[in-house]
């Protein structure tokens, strides 16, 4: 027996949004202390991890551990279906083939069920080493959503470097380059305007435009994304989801042959 | 010309 209810509907919303088209099919895993996703990308370039924790719930209830395979194509259709301020429950049975999708308007005048087949997905689940990152870099998504598509408009791949002057994102194209610059900036009214830089060692690491453009929406998650690179590591954006959780998007670096 | 890695050249199975 498994039943979630989410008072705040539009988070699911936008974490499906946020991941679908990255990754099509995925397992999500149903623990008692919350739900998690991990899935690559068809070309295994990128990992998207999700985690909502149950603290986040207003009824969270998972008798036993179990997996159900989705495609995030057709979840996101059934959510769409939410409004914005619906209250969703997730329901399943064992040993079911199907998931329900309960939707509740604020004010309980209506109620809608939408029942999704469940699929076997045959995923790999990889171990993600805890690391020490050379570099960290917190500032506004909405920033870096800009500069993404600022970027991709100029060339395909974006060099991040992170030194102790600022953290530099760069491309070159067929029509010229771009450099943007930011520097640490907490004299900001409200923090999640700050641009925060902890450097231990500097970085430099290119990254297709492509992919990063993707992670950017999930923009509507989260005020802030940190971006947190190693030279012999997959770059982590992870937006952060107010007191349940996360999705971070690994992202494969580009190298010199 | 840049050669794009795969996450599995840094993360492994469980």
């Amino acid at each position: 027996m498994l039943e979630l209810r989410l008072v705040q509907g539009s988070l699911l919303k936008k974490v499906l949004e946020s991941i679908k088209d990255l990754v099509n099919d995925a397992n999500f895993d149903f623990s008692s202390s919350g739900f998690s996703l991990q899935s690559m990308d068809s070309s295994h370039v990128a990992l998207v991890a999700l985690l909502l924790k149950s603290e986040g719930f207003e009824h969270y209830r998972c008798d036993r551990n179990t997996s159900m395979g989705m495609n995030l194509g057709n979840m996101s259709k059934m959510l769409k279906c939410a409004g914005n301020d619906d209250i969703i429950t997730i329901k399943g049975d064992d040993g079911s083939d199907t998931v329900t999708f309960m939707f509740e308007s604020p004010t309980q005048d209506k109620i809608a069920d939408f029942e999704m087949k469940l699929m076997d997905i045959d995923s790999e689940h990889l171990g993600i080493p805890e690391a020490e990152y050379h570099a960290i870099v917190k500032m506004p998504s909405a920033e870096f959503a800009r500069i993404c598509k600022d970027l991709a408009s100029i060339g395909d791949t974006v060099v991040i470097s992170v030194t102790k002057e600022g953290v530099k994102f760069s491309t070159r194209g067929d029509i010229g380059t771009a450099n943007i610059v930011l520097r640490q900036n907490t004299t900001v009214d409200k923090p999640e305007d700050a641009t925060v830089i902890e450097m231990n060692e500097p970085v430099s690491m290119t990254f297709a435009l492509r992919y990063m453009n993707s992670f950017t929406k999930a923009t509507p998650l989260s005020n802030t994304v940190t971006i947190s690179m190693s030279p012999d590591l997959p770059v982590v954006v992870e937006y952060k989801i107010a007191e349940m959780g996360y999705v971070r998007f690994y992202l494969a670096p580009k190298m010199e042959e | 010309p840049c050669l794009q890695r795969k996450i599995l050249d840094y993360f492994k199975d469980d």
